[in-house]
């Protein structure tokens, strides 16, 4: 899967 | 067959006990103390949010020891010009996650 990521989780996005 | 884990012991060790100077909460590091010690590799941040996306198997917005190991096997590989990876190579994935 291609990391989205969610700011709420991520500390860096 | 049983894939063995691509992060070797010893750094297993060395990653565990930076893990541990960091005060984990319950075995757990939040976000924000990981941050400055995934920053401190001077890597661009949006290789770090990759880098966090990976290592974060279960999306918790925390990083356990296994976790971590992950992290900081990717920040290395990174820093040796290794491409952080799409998605999480198998090979990667800690034996407790799978």
């Amino acid at each position: 899967q291609f990391p989205t990521g969610s700011s709420s989780t991520n500390p860096f996005l | 067959t049983e894939l063995p884990w691509a992060v070797k012991s010893e750094d297993k060790t060395k990653y565990d006990a930076i893990f541990d100077s960091l005060n984990p909460v319950d075995g757990f590091l939040s976000g924000d103390k990981v941050k400055p010690v995934l920053l401190n590799s001077k890597l661009p941040v949006d290789i770090l949010g990759r880098v966090w996306e990976l290592s974060d198997i279960d999306h918790d917005g925390m990083l356990d020891r296994d976790e971590f190991a992950v992290a900081m096997f990717l920040v290395y590989c990174a820093l040796e010009k290794e491409p952080v990876p799409m998605s999480l190579p198998p090979a990667l994935v800690p034996p407790s996650k799978r």
